[in-house]
């Protein structure tokens, strides 16, 4: 489990990537 | 308890384009008849590229990969494959071949590039000692904040540090420069082509994966192996 900063910055670095091909997944 | 961080910038497409970066897609050509079958694969690496590339040799040969030493399947310009496969050069014109992009949730994909690459209990220590430093250094993280691996030599780090590297890597716009591992993935297949304009993108895990990849290379698929475990 990460922590909440981990989480943060995961979500921070991955977000452009879902907004581009996050409706193929 | 939830972290608020500052946004990230908006990082520079076609700024990294312009350094010449050349995405790892494939053009795969297939005698048929007098003509040749042309089509583009593209996966990036954390996203099944070695099972995908023994499936891609059984798909053209009609065998599985019959070696055990250098070069490896994935090395898809040796003479193993018989020239059928090239690094793609030209964009333009895409949407006239066939093609085939495998992508993988992005989270995950991180998470397994950081147990396989670079945690202190890693898989690959060759990798571990080559990716390390370059994580550090462009996050303009000093050695200090890495660990000491038991397992052998040089320098590995734990969750936190490597979510922080990323992040001030990608706060520094530099995520153009990561190894392929770690390479955002609309910087690779994504560059010149969206994915709206590729035939196909699904992901490993998809029951159908394997035939999608032989309908695109083939132009049909033969019904068998479908599900990909």
């Amino acid at each position: 489990t990460l922590s909440t900063i981990d989480e943060a910055r995961l979500d921070a670095i991955t977000r452009e990537e879902y907004s581009i091909f996050g409706s193929y997944l | 308890d939830k972290v608020i961080l500052p946004p990230l910038p908006h990082f520079k497409v076609s700024v990294f384009k312009s350094t010449g970066f050349k995405p790892k897609a494939w053009t795969v050509k297939v005698p048929n008849g007098n003509q040749k079958r042309e089509s583009v694969v593209c996966y990036c690496a954390k996203c099944g590229s070695t099972s995908l590339d023994s499936e891609l040799y059984r798909i053209l040969f009609g065998k599985p990969w019959p070696y055990s030493d250098w070069p490896w399947v994935q090395n898809l310009d040796s003479k193993r494959w018989k020239g059928l496969i090239t690094q793609t050069t030209k964009w333009k014109n895409f949407e006239q071949s066939p093609s085939f992009a495998v992508v993988r949730d992005p989270k995950e994909r991180l998470l397994s590039a950081f147990r396989s690459k670079v945690r202190c209990q890693s898989n690959n220590l060759a990798d571990r000692k080559r990716l390390v430093p370059q994580l550090l250094k462009l996050a303009g993280l000093s050695k200090e904040s890495a660990s000491k691996p038991l397992d052998g030599p040089g320098l590995c780090l734990n969750e936190t540090i490597y979510l922080q590297a990323l992040f001030m890597i990608h706060e520094k716009e530099l995520q153009g420069r990561l190894d392929a591992h770690f390479l955002p993935q609309h910087l690779n297949c994504f560059l010149n082509v969206p994915p709206s304009k590729w035939s196909i993108v699904t992901t490993i895990g998809s029951a159908k994966a394997i035939c999608d990849l032989e309908l695109v290379v083939l132009g049909k698929s033969k019904g068998e192996s479908c599900s990909f475990a």
